[in-house]
């Protein structure tokens, strides 16, 4: 499309989009068109990535087999390529991209509905990983801003962020393998301290 | 003995154990330590209904117009759960029934990353309220705070006063409000006390040391200055509608002072270019 992002960009640099000084209704209708923006990027950014990680490996890139997915609504833990239950002999693979022009360590979270889980970096070898629990009233407030903004009623409840360190060059991509069906060695459930009267 | 060290790596801050508030920060690297108390409190909004300044002027979108700043829960103990592993620790807190906080340590990283949930902000009172946190650090800032210039440079603002005005303060709170894009900071002769942001929020330093951030409003009246609606903002599902909630995070960090400007600006740029993820699946062993 030629017009990508253009009302997106448009939104973004408007007083009232930026301030918050606008009517309920111009305020959804901005969300909604910065969400058609972000999907039409996604489709293109997906597309992208998959010649990126076809070219590295085989000759160049024509038709990318690969479908990419991407998950818009992480911040509420609702991330349904991470959530899903993999079928068997399949390995979820994310691809971590870095818009920045200095290399950058971070940690990644996805939630997980499986603790029997490991994270591999693209050589296979298999890395530190870290469970935490998804406290419930998160579930609660991810289910309904998933219906509210994508119109999505999640069928299940993820139980767990995993988190795993990422490490990834400037302006370029690094890949990690999450395989569930192995009980994880790294990952673990923290220890949890609760004070509710004073006592620890 | 009356407190909870958290975080895996270089950075420890100390929870205690008695309040289940933070109230120190140690970086083992570079020895910098900083006292830390944060607490939250709102401002009613004015209804525009008393005529204190012959305006009769109502908080709204566009004016910050408080007239009354309320503590939440700071005598209450608030219950505190921590997590912790080998990448980082997780604290939680559940502030009140519409506030609850994860601050999170990092093995590899040397700033506190603090996630707020805030919302619906009650409004069954009949009163607007713009809810702020305080963190309250042992800086000497003697009225001086720093805040960026729209993600750019940071400008230096002193609290009631203007370098090219003689002002007259009549809102001491709203007066000293500043945008907030990238961050602010605080300094004095030994350390810097800095906050990133990940969205614009507004800020100030009405107290030396102090740095205060407006995390969310819900306001019932409107202004009068072009929005000609109340900003009471909503979110309609699962056949009903309620006040929204926004989640977002701030950062903070103590370096020697001088020392804190490659952190802003290299970790701000980070805050606002996160790393993308794309996820898709493989066939067993077939490492593309």
């Amino acid at each position: 499309t030629t017009d990508l992002l253009a009302d997106a960009l448009a939104i973004a640099q408007h007083h009232d989009a930026v301030s918050g000084t606008s009517k309920q209704h111009v305020a959804d209708d901005y969300a909604k068109r910065l969400f058609i923006g972000y999907k039409q990027a996604e489709e293109l950014v997906s597309n992208s990535l998959a010649c990126m990680v076809e070219s590295a490996s085989a000759s160049g890139c024509k038709n990318p087999s690969i479908n990419f997915k991407q998950c818009p609504l992480l911040n509420i833990s609702y991330c349904p390529p991470s959530e899903a239950d993999l079928a068997p002999g399949k390995k979820l693979v994310v691809v971590v991209y870095n818009a920045l022009g200095w290399k950058r360590t971070d940690v990644i979270r996805i939630p997980v509905v499986n603790e029997n889980v490991i994270v591999q970096d693209s050589t296979g070898k298999e890395i530190e990983s870290q469970l935490m629990p998804i406290v419930k009233a998160s579930i609660a407030i991810r289910n309904y801003y998933a219906t509210a903004y994508a119109g999505e009623s999640p069928t299940s409840s993820p139980k767990y962020w995993l988190a795993f360190r990422a490490t990834v060059p400037p302006l370029g991509f690094n890949s990690y393998v999450v395989t569930s069906g192995k009980r994880a060695v790294a990952a673990s459930i923290p220890q949890t301290f609760h004070r509710t009267d004073g006592s620890q | 003995s009356d407190a909870v060290e958290v975080g895996p790596g270089n950075l420890k801050v100390l929870y205690s154990a008695n309040g289940g508030k933070f109230t120190q920060y140690f970086n083992q690297r570079n020895q910098v330590r900083s006292s830390l108390e944060q607490s939250f409190s709102y401002y009613s909004a004015d209804d525009g209904s008393k005529d204190a300044w012959k305006d009769l002027q109502a908080s709204g979108a566009y004016v910050f117009r408080p007239n009354g700043s309320f503590p939440i829960n700071s005598e209450k103990k608030v219950p505190v759960t921590i997590l912790q592993g080998p990448l980082l620790d997780e604290v939680h807190q559940n502030i009140s029934s519409w506030i609850y906080q994860i601050t999170r340590v990092y093995k590899e990283k040397e700033h506190v990353e603090v996630e707020f949930t805030v919302g619906p902000i009650p409004i069954d009172n009949g009163i607007g309220k713009e809810l702020v946190t305080h963190i309250q650090t042992d800086i000497k800032s003697n009225k001086t705070f720093y805040t960026d210039s729209n993600g750019r440079d940071f400008l230096k603002r002193i609290r009631d006063y203007r370098a090219d005005w003689d002002l007259q303060v009549n809102q001491p709170a709203a007066g000293n409000y500043y945008p907030i894009n990238l961050g602010m900071f605080l300094k004095d002769n030994s350390n810097e006390f800095s906050v990133l942001v990940d969205r614009s929020v507004g800020g100030s330093s009405l107290v030396d040391g102090q740095l205060e951030l407006m995390l969310h409003r819900r306001l019932l009246h409107d202004d009068g200055r072009g929005v000609a609606e109340a900003l009471n903002e909503t979110v309609c599902a699962l056949g009903k509608c309620m006040g929204l909630t926004v989640q977002g995070k701030y950062y903070i960090r103590v370096d020697p002072v001088g020392e804190g400007a490659k952190w802003r600006r290299s970790f701000g740029q980070e805050i606002y270019s996160p790393l993308l993820l794309a996820f898709s699946e493989q066939d067993g062993d077939k490492f593309t």
